[in-house]
């Protein structure tokens, strides 16, 4: 464990506290997208398979039943809440989410690490991580401007995985044999996803206005 | 000596 990681999964986990902390005090989930929540419990539950069988450390249980309680309670909460549902936007939430789950899935039956069940669900859940903020980037791009409680949580999303590449450069040169392509650039790709993001989140903070993203 | 792996990061 590094300081890069431990910020990281810490601003993470500050992520998604802050969006339940959002849905829950104020009873809407306005400009949230439901489809970027139900992928990233996707990713969480196909990931977090090894929860039960294999046990690094009290940490990484605890961070991933938060991970996943989180996110499925997200998802709960912007369904099923009879006062949160009425907030939410599906018809400006109309990223076909299915066009994301399929191609991740087809990848990582080509590119994994063994051909285990396990394995591949693994990276698919990595590929997955990957875009599945799209949805969320969209539905911003389509509302315009964005409260802040949202602008946020996908900051703070973004800055978790800026964190883990820092992570991962710290640990490719402390640890031997520490090379892993499909992390590294699954992890890559999602954090360039945010860098259009982080440059209007920026802009907005110099001249602290709304956050006014272009059409 | 153990293949240090990505699998114990969340």
């Amino acid at each position: 464990m590094n300081i890069f990681r431990l910020a990281g999964d810490l601003t993470h986990l500050a992520s998604v506290l802050v969006l339940l902390l959002k849905i829950h005090t104020i009873k809407s989930c306005a400009g949230i997208s439901l489809k970027t929540q139900e992928l990233y419990a996707i990713v969480f539950a196909t990931r977090y398979l090894d929860l039960f069988t294999t046990y690094i450390s009290l940490y990484n249980t605890l961070m991933k039943l938060i991970f996943l309680g989180s996110s499925f309670s997200i998802v709960w909460y912007i369904r099923k809440h009879k006062i949160v549902r009425r907030s939410y936007d599906k018809d400006q939430d109309t990223f076909r989410h299915y066009f994301i789950v399929l191609p991740c899935f087809v990848l990582a039956l080509i590119i994994h690490e063994k051909f285990t069940v396990r394995e591949v669900l693994w990276a698919f859940s990595l590929y997955l991580e990957a875009v599945a903020i799209l949805p969320q980037l969209v539905l911003l791009q389509r509302t315009r401007n964005i409260d802040n409680l949202t602008g946020q949580y996908v900051f703070l999303l973004g800055a978790y995985r800026a964190l883990y590449i820092l992570n991962w450069i710290y640990r490719y040169f402390t640890e031997p044999h520490f090379v892993h392509w499909i992390t590294w650039i699954s992890g890559l790709v999602q954090t360039l996803l945010y860098a259009d993001f982080f440059y209007y989140y920026f802009q907005s903070m110099k001249n602290n206005g709304k956050l006014q993203l272009p059409a | 000596v153990k293949e240090a792996s990505t699998k114990d990061e969340l």
